[in-house]
């Protein structure tokens, strides 16, 4: 494993913690997407489903236990936790699901390595995380006053992504037949869509002022 | 290629 790869899980690992850490002590989900969230709890079990049938290693195991546990948690939090689920933006987060999940499903049907459950399942893992971010960036847009650690959130997910682009191009040139374009194209459809919310992210921190984003 | 390769990655 390289270090951007290293860096790229840590940083989806701390992600993952700022936003439990707001649910869990403030006891607040406002201005966090439940739509998005369940999208990626649909991603980590469509592409973890290998957890049962091969080992990799303890690290990779353990990984994937923490994303598919938070993602769950965070999702019934929202939903059924008597005082998070009341400071959720129920009409703001108004994103349909399956506009998302069909079209991803549609693809993995036509785009994918090979013709088995696993591997349809996988490609569509993969094309469903990189628009799942999208109802959280719609809600961000219309709540335009995003707390700090809802704006963390958001940057440590991009991050995660950017460095997951640094660590295929160190694989390209050190690994031999590295090749991946499902990964790769659908790893950088995702990157591109923080691009906008990285823009005011730097502008805030340069300004020293607090994250908005423009009408 | 194939996932095989990758499965490594999260």
């Amino acid at each position: 494993m390289n270090i951007f790869r290293l860096a790229g899980d840590l940083t989806h690992l701390a992600s993952v913690l700022v936003l439990l850490l707001k649910i869990h002590t403030i006891k607040s989900c406002a201005g966090i997407s439940l739509k998005t969230q369940e999208l990626y709890a649909i991603v980590f079990a469509t592409r973890y489903l290998d957890l049962f049938t091969t080992y990799i290693s303890l690290y990779n195991t353990l990984m994937k236990l923490i994303f598919l546990g938070s993602s769950f948690s965070i999702v019934w939090y929202i939903r059924k936790h008597k005082i998070v689920r009341r400071s959720y933006d129920k009409d703001q987060d108004t994103f349909r699901h399956y506009f998302i999940v069909l079209p991803c499903f549609v693809l993995a049907l036509i785009i994918h390595e090979k013709f088995t459950v696993r591997e349809v399942l996988w490609a569509f893992s993969l094309y469903l995380e990189a628009v799942a971010i999208l109802p959280q960036l719609v809600l961000l847009q219309r709540t335009r006053n995003i707390d700090n650690l809802t704006g963390q959130y958001v940057f440590l997910l991009g991050a995660y992504r950017a460095l997951y682009i640094l660590n295929w191009i160190y694989r390209y040139f050190t690994e031999p037949h590295f090749v991946h374009w499902i990964t790769w194209i659908s790893g950088l459809v995702q990157t591109l869509l923080y691009a906008d919310f990285f823009y005011y992210y730097f502008q805030s921190m340069k300004n020293n002022g607090k994250l908005q984003l423009p009408a | 290629a194939s996932r095989d390769d990758v499965k490594d990655e999260l």
